[in-house]
């Protein structure tokens, strides 16, 4: 299983549809200060089922629908797509025999969440097992955010011990 | 339960040991249980030795040092379990031009061997300058971001525009 | 007791808003008290909003906003009690190019008007561009330290080399 | 009272003794991870009469002492002295007559701290005062750590207040 791209309309700052394409080796995001790199991971971590909006920056989840900015009004509604690439089979039934995997999630306001893998509507955990059983997911150790790394430095060795439980 | 959190702990050390030597060109570096001699109770103290350096725990690195060594722990757990994709938020930010170089170095190696898609946030310019390819996010609208393809000379001038 | 600290709070409070201004050329921030109507038993909550966005608190602003939003509230406090020496050990970590030069235009303001002697530790390009003078420290033996004077076509050789 | 130089002997890294001139304006201090920059911070505060030797990175305070390295053998004794530049007649008593004042700060492994200005031993508390009084100081909030940015950020509402409070 491997990532092809990401797409996102109305998610913070990305009012209008975008496309992010996910290729092999390097990729580098650059920017000026509050242009919404940081958001792109959201988005990420969102798509694969980030339950805590306190983890996203926000105080509710409606947080990370686009909320306005000079002309333009707030959205009532946020959704981004996680395009996989399972040629290889390996993803967890009832999903291993498509070729491509579509794993979206759209939230309205005051009336939530709904996920869905190739227009079949799903549960949460479906969408979070899914990525867990492929060693990434919105709690994943390999989803750096920033200012982790000054985190894990200044952590006791109560909460390291942790950070190892959690990845065992 | 204790047993698995062993082993976990062996294997992370191990990886951990190897990678910080890459990271820092030689040193030696280890995790350590602390506090109890129950892997549950324990705390986890992290050594480590730059080249040339004495052994001594993490609080007492220089903050680049302290960086560096925190990302060979992080790549060290992540090679017990690779993801098919790793996002990494300005992990560089206390890093030098020469430390890049070496952190930019094992991403490489990483993303060949583990076949592992890497996405690199950052403002260091020599970072920048090792990947494969380059996205800028701008503002052109107040509080509206875009995503726009970047080559690296065109980076420089887009790093520079608020 | 608490006189003097709602006096304290109401001068840095005041430096803080105009202070945040500056450095992100418009917008608006406030310190709030919180958690409780007395003075010394609440907290301190930091709300802003760089130009264009909305007031919220400083955890929700992105990286490099809420640092130089934390340089706001430093330096806030002190223009209460400005000292003949101020030392800056890489508190420009976070800042793009932009943010970079107006931190460098408030340092250049607080060094005329209260004659303080600034000391800026930096690995960002365009904050060394922007000293009077330049101290480059070098190991040329290891783990001995060397200091060297530096004009700044050759602190970008030294920055590079470890 | 304005600060000329810092000199330092046997301190950490700076094992030779070494001149830091400290003159108007904007001084940039740069150089590669690990180098010493931090120390010279540590100079500082420890010479303005710093009391905590975790706050300065050590266990006790003799870490301070260079500790060898390579071909150098361990120092025994460590020195650090401030310049400071009085023809505006504002130091304290007993020190305002002077033109200029050098306040040395040495210690010897298993033997101790010793303060001087001008040649004259002091107590801890007479060069923590001075500095105290010249709105300065190993605890002045115009010396900004390494790593204090962060922990400003992160700071709970509490400890954000006990700052503004401290500084009042
Ligand atoms: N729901 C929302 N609607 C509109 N804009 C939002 C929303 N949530 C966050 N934003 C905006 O997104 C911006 C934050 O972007 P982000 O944190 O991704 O910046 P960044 O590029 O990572 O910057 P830095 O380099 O400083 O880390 C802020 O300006 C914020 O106002
Ligand atoms: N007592 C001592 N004797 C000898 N060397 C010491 C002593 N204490 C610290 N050091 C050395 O000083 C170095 C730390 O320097 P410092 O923290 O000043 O680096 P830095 O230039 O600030 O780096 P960075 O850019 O990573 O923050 C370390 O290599 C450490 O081994
Ligand atoms: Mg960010
Ligand atoms: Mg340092």
């Amino acid at each position: 299983l491997s990532f092809a791209k990401m797409t996102l309309v109305g998610f913070k700052s990305f009012v209008d549809a975008t496309e992010l394409p996910i290729e092999g080796g390097l990729t580098g995001i650059v920017g000026p200060n509050g242009c919404g790199k940081s958001n792109l991971v959201e988005g990420l971590r969102w798509a694969m089922g980030e339950t805590s909006a306190k983890r996203m920056r926000g105080e509710g989840m409606d947080d990370i629908i686009f909320a306005g900015s000079g002309a333009r009004p707030r959205r009532e509604r946020a959704e981004v797509s996680l395009i996989l690439d399972n040629r290889e089979g390996d993803a967890p039934a009832p999903f291993n025999h498509y070729d491509q995997l579509v794993v979206s999630r759209s939230i309205e306001r005051e009336s939530g969440t709904r996920y869905r893998v190739n227009g079949t509507d799903v549960r949460a955990r479906d969408v979070q097992t899914l990525f867990a059983d492929a060693a990434t997911g919105a709690q994943s150790p390999s989803i750096v955010r920033q200012g982790r790394i000054a985190q894990m430095i200044s952590a006791k060795p109560i909460e390291r011990r942790r950070f190892l439980e959690e990845a065992a | 339960g204790r047993r698995r959190l062993l082993e976990a702990f062996g294997e992370v050390n191990e990886n951990f040991s190897s990678l910080f030597g890459r990271l820092f060109g030689g040193g030696e570096a280890a995790l350590e249980m602390v506090e109890s001699d129950d892997p549950l109770e324990a705390g986890l103290e992290i050594m480590a030795s730059p080249p040339g350096k004495r052994l001594r725990s993490l609080g007492l690195l220089s903050g680049g040092e302290q960086s560096l060594t925190a990302l060979a722990l992080l790549f060290a757990v992540f090679l017990t379990n690779p993801a098919p994709i790793c996002v990494l938020d300005e992990v560089d930010a206390a890093l030098d031009d020469i430390n890049v170089h070496r952190f930019c170095d094992l991403l490489e190696e990483l993303s060949g061997r583990a076949r592992t898609r890497f996405m690199v946030i950052t403002h260091h310019r020599h970072t920048m300058a090792r990947m494969d390819r380059l996205f800028g996010v701008t503002m052109p609208e107040r509080g509206v971001s875009r995503l726009v393809s970047v080559d690296l000379a065109r980076a420089e001038a887009l790093r520079e525009t608020a």
